[in-house]
């Protein structure tokens, strides 16, 4: 009888060898079929990434530079024909976004390149790359992951639009600071959302879901927090506008609940390690209309104060939100044109955009920080989930 | 492969040119 004699591990070198004719079937089952919510659920992180990086090393390990570029190409294009499918779906473009990235550092990684070498093992040294340098598709696999990342943020963004406004502004968890409506009634509190209305849990919820389901798709640290730091950005661009075109946001009260909403957006920041991602600092411009709506708008001493204070608001902004001051009862008085006369004097040597509203469309340019990985590729196994049985262990 | 032998420098289309590529590909095929 034939014996089957098991290889050890430390003698596979890394690769898995397939056939040419294989090679739209490997683009098939671990690209265009793979779900992020089905088999892929249970994959190690950055698992088709390390795959289509094995088969590449044995394509060039064979002096192959056709079966390089065809593997290279059909990969790239496989990404961008599911991306173009299901681009609305989150899990979908975060999956893909951490496994192009993964995909880019394992040819820094495994180039040859002493620059890139420095954390390696011996071992995965012996695993660069023989014939090829593959610098140029380096670049193109980094602006398809400027693509993809760009293709993140619009879903996300998407889906975080419609809890903006009414998360942060609309909807009051403070007892008590409600105030009184105009008519001289109290306004109705009440801690339990309206059914439909969301609430500014609804967006911490859903920033930790986004957050949880990058960290399990193995996306890079340093590419978490410039996510975050764009979706601060947004969340407090669309609030800031929000509230320049209503007068019915700019009140003492409504500055005290921003105020509040703001510290549990940095509570949640803490939650997660984000402190130093910059998110926080996108949200000043907000925090500092929450108190301009809190401070005193009376004498001078007072103006100077706020123009102190409001260094990332313009002028533009400050005049509105003093425009649009309304007093909560009949004994304070609105803001006096002499007053926004002073700031407006005050200001005038400003060198700013004469601009009101926070750009919302404005994304953040990114980048990808080199990220090595500890994990040895001869140690890497294919689970049978991944219908990828043509593919031989080398 | 011996340290001395410098890899080849494998040239690449952009990604707009990868996407042509690819429709005119899906454009040829039946």
């Amino acid at each position: 009888h034939p014996v089957n004699i098991p290889r050890r591990e430390k003698d596979f070198q890394g690769m898995l060898e397939y056939k040419k004719e294989d090679e739209l079937k490997l683009v098939k089952n671990l690209i265009l079929e793979l779900k992020p919510r089905g088999v892929a659920v249970n994959l190690i992180p950055g698992l088709p990434a390390y795959i289509l990086f094995m088969c590449l090393r044995h394509a060039d390990y064979v002096n192959d530079d056709q079966k390089v570029r065809t593997l290279l190409t059909s990969s790239i294009n496989s990404i961008k024909k599911i991306l173009k499918k299901r681009g609305d779906d989150f899990e979908t473009v975060s999956f893909w976004l951490a496994n192009t990235c993964r995909f880019l550092h394992c040819l820094k990684q495994y180039s040859g390149d002493e620059a890139f070498m420095k954390h390696n093992t011996p071992k995965q040294n012996e695993h660069t790359l023989s014939n090829f340098d593959l610098a140029e598709y380096r670049q193109v696999i980094s602006d398809l992951a400027i693509q993809i990342y760009q293709q993140l943020i619009k879903c996300m963004e998407n889906i975080l639009q419609p809890m903006i406004v009414s998360g942060m502004l609309e909807h009051e968890t403070i007892q008590g600071v409600s105030g009184v409506k105009p008519t001289g009634l109290r306004k109705r509190t009440s801690s339990i959302a309206d059914e439909g209305t969301y609430t500014l849990d609804s967006i911490l919820r859903q920033l930790s879901a986004f957050h949880s389901t990058m960290c399990q798709h193995g996306t890079d640290p340093e590419l978490i927090k410039q996510v975050v730091k764009q979706q601060f950005y947004i969340i407090g661009a669309v609030t800031l506008n929000n509230l320049l075109l209503r007068k019915d946001m700019c009140s003492w009260s409504k500055g005290m609940q921003i105020r509040y909403n703001v510290s549990q957006l940095e509570e949640w920041l803490r939650d997660k390690g984000l402190m130093t991602c910059g998110a926080k600092e996108t949200l000043e411009p907000l925090i500092q209309a929450a108190q301009l709506l809190q401070v005193k708008k009376k004498t001078d001493e007072d103006a100077e104060a706020i123009c102190s204070m409001c260094q990332a608001l313009t002028t533009a902004q400050i005049v509105k939100v003093l425009n649009l001051y309304t007093p909560v009862n009949e004994f304070e008085e609105r803001v006096s044109v002499a007053f926004i006369r002073t700031i407006q004097t005050r200001l005038r040597d400003r060198c700013e955009s004469p601009q009101l509203l926070m750009d919302t469309k404005m994304i953040y340019p990114v980048t990808f920080p080199f990220s090595p990985s500890s994990l040895a590729l001869e140690t890497i196994q294919i689970p049978s989930s991944l219908n990828l049985g043509f593919l031989t262990r080398v | 492969r011996p340290p001395s032998r410098p890899r080849i420098l494998l040239k690449a289309p952009t990604l707009a040119e990868m996407e042509e590529m690819n429709i005119s590909e899906e454009e040829e095929s039946p």
